[in-house]
């Protein structure tokens, strides 16, 4: 059962948009997938058209009052369910902050996925919401890879810094097995002198990491990036993901590529 | 004294951009300009490149210290000041918790900046970063005006509705001379349908506001519109306004627009 949390302290750089589309990209390649919602502003789930259904059981459940995590599942295609939030996970950040191992609850929620003929799935993504809170830990210690949006902007290299820092902690006190995958390039534009300038800063800082231990050592700048496309930006007005939207679109055919890449990577490992 | 402060909760919305851009278009019309960093990431500093110094007197020290403002005063251009921040400030938010009025603080040092023979500026500029916290909650407090930023995308009202309600509780219990100047539509895509959906939902949420009491009752929808252009991404990474960067970019022109177009606004009430 592969893990994946899709990361970013810094608002609006995608991390919505890439979980949403990433997940149904590995599902159309075959893979059954369960994306889970982790931020209280719900995007995840309003993207994929469950939002504002009333009394729907959401991940709040889950983490405060334990239940099991195949209850709450909403199928939105052939291999691709979801794990909705909604606003009350707010409460969860304040609610869990007196609980023994808070950060751990997820993770030990995690494993109701399992079952005795097998894993239910073959990869969970969380969307994470922008803060590094309580929410947010539960996916780095729950999870086994991290995947990165960024928006190749000045000042992108210095908020990826504290996150790096937040992964090496939550590596070294709760989950050793925690690695980040790579960094997405998000919201690209190719012809830019900023977005080259950015990429090699980038490629240059993840090379000095290469041969030591930290849990970004092995991270690679994705060669999938994401384009500026406004058919991403309208697919979840009609609460769908870019491959139901507009299948012929760059950001169709750049997603297909990434999940594609995501695929080649965790088979050959 | 005119009190403008730029928010909304949302990340990336182009706040910085706004304040930044504004407070420099405002000066060269003649107007004395006082740019205040309220968000603790500091971008707005570092975006007129006044971070990094060893040190630096911020924010912090008037809120936290009671160091009055003039003190803090870092000059940028002929009629542009800016107060700076730094992480500190993130330690503001805690320091602050069991203050008695603590929202009021930054309403109070606002007064500093006036003195016996008239105030040191015309206008006040306020970056919020993206949170409703005590920071935020500070400049709703002491300002006269507030504009909001937007990207017209899906959600976008979603977010600012939630934005308005905190504007009007605020109001209500702190500031009864608060107002909503207008929301700005920021990274604008023209001829994109999104877009004009995104407006056209605006403009109906907008005019129902019209003839009621609500902070918001006399809130427009700028005329001035922010393009997409890459050299407003650009100019943080060199310290400059993009008047000093690329004073014939769509990015000066749309700034220097709004700026007449806010002048023209508290010049005629
Ligand atoms: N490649 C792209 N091209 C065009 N628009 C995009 C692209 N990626 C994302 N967007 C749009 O930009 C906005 C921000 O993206 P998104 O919500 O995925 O970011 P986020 O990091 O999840 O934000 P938050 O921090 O609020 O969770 C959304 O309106 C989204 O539709
Ligand atoms: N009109 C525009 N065209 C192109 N890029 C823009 C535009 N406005 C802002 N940007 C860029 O988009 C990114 C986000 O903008 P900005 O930092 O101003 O948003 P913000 O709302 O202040 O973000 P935060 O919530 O982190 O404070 C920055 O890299 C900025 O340079
Ligand atoms: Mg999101
Ligand atoms: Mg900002």
């Amino acid at each position: 059962m592969q893990r994946i949390a899709v990361l970013n302290q810094k608002g609006g750089v995608g991390k919505t948009t890439t979980s949403v589309n990433l997940a149904d990209g590995l599902s159309r390649l075959g893979q059954k997938i369960c994306l889970i919602d982790l931020d209280p502003q719900a995007h995840t789930t309003t993207h994929l058209g469950v939002a504002n259904q009333v009394n729907l059981p959401t991940l709040y459940h889950s983490l405060v009052n334990g239940h099991p995590l195949p209850s709450l599942l909403q199928k939105r295609a052939e291999n691709l369910y979801l794990i909705p939030s909604d606003i009350h996970l707010a409460a969860a950040e304040v609610e869990l902050a007196g609980v023994v191992a808070r950060e751990l609850i997820l993770r030990d929620q995690l494993e109701t996925l399992r079952t005795p003929q097998g894993d239910l799935f073959d990869f969970i993504i969380m969307d994470c919401g922008p803060s590094l809170g309580i929410l947010t830990l539960n996916a780095l210690a729950s999870t086994r890879d991290v995947i990165i949006p960024l928006q190749p902007h000045f000042l992108a290299l210095h908020g990826m810094g504290k996150l790096l820092e937040t992964t090496g902690i939550v590596a070294k006190k709760l989950n050793p097995s925690l690695r980040v995958l790579g960094i997405l390039l998000s919201m690209f534009e190719a012809n830019t002198k900023l977005a080259q300038e950015v990429t090699g800063e980038l490629e240059s800082y993840l090379a000095k990491a290469k041969g030591t231990r930290l849990p970004w050592a092995d991270a690679k700048l994705f060669q999938s990036k994401i384009r500026r496309n406004i058919k991403l930006a309208e697919a979840p007005g009609f609460g769908q993901s870019i491959f139901d939207y507009e299948p012929k679109s760059n950001g169709a055919e750049d997603f297909d590529l990434l999940a594609r890449e995501v695929l080649g990577i965790t088979q050959s490992r």
